[in-house]
């Protein structure tokens, strides 16, 4: 499943 | 997490503590735009929603937490401190920054990830933050001389988003899923707004000379 990763990033 | 995120991160907190460190030392705050500040305690508030809701790392958290408290004081600071706020350059400080505000938010309604208030407002925070420092360079062509500190704090902004650049190719090279298209545009436009400051920031830096900008 495509699931958009999370931000992760700030 | 990589050295040029890593590289990233401590440049964009190197330019909240220079400008900090300037507004701290000289009480002043001449040659700083409030209404860029402001656009990015904007910025950092809807980017980080998931602050208390998706823990990533301590060092992320503890990031954001910087960020938002450094951004809100920053603004409380120009607004309110009686020394810092009488310097301030309010004729010179006359972008209609609501207007970047209004059009980011409308971007983010058409271009997001995902349809949800949270990714909304990421995509939000994305966009404004690629025109926040406009108000701010406006000022500076304004006013034409730029001090060291700001002529600094400028520069390590700008600088941060270059490395998050670096981040990205990296990601896309070593991650096989990896995809921040809104990110990554957002983040290109971000760096370009800020060449012609680069060249004559450079210029200044080669002829040791001091930084100024053509009116």
């Amino acid at each position: 499943a495509d699931v958009v990763a999370e931000h992760d990033e700030l | 997490m990589n050295i040029f995120r890593l590289a990233g991160d401590m440049t964009h907190l190197l330019s909240i503590l220079v400008l900090l460190l300037k507004i701290y030392a000289t009480k002043s705050c001449s040659g700083i735009s409030r209404k860029t500040q402001e656009l990015y305690a904007i910025v950092f508030v809807a980017r980080y929603l998931d602050l208390f809701t998706d823990f990533i790392s301590v060092y992320n958290t503890f990031m954001k937490v910087v960020f938002i408290a450094s951004s809100l004081a920053i603004v409380w600071c120009m607004r309110f401190h009686p020394m810092v706020r009488r310097s301030y350059d309010r004729e010179l400080d006359t972008f209609r920054h609501y207007f970047l505000v209004g059009a980011s938010f409308a971007l983010a309604l058409i271009l997001h990830e995902k349809f949800t208030v949270q990714e909304i407002f990421w995509a939000f925070s994305i966009y404004l933050e690629a025109v926040a420092i406009l108000p701010q360079l406006v000022l500076l062509q304004r006013s034409g001389n730029v001090d060291n500190l700001t002529g600094q704090y400028i520069f390590f902004l700008g600088a941060y988003r270059a490395f998050y650049i670096l981040n990205w190719i990296y990601r896309y090279l070593t991650e096989p899923h990896f995809t921040r298209w809104i990110a990554c545009v957002s983040g290109v436009v971000q760096t370009a707004l800020y060449a012609d400051f680069f060249y004559y920031y450079f210029i200044s830096w080669k002829n040791n000379s001091k930084l100024k900008l053509p009116a």
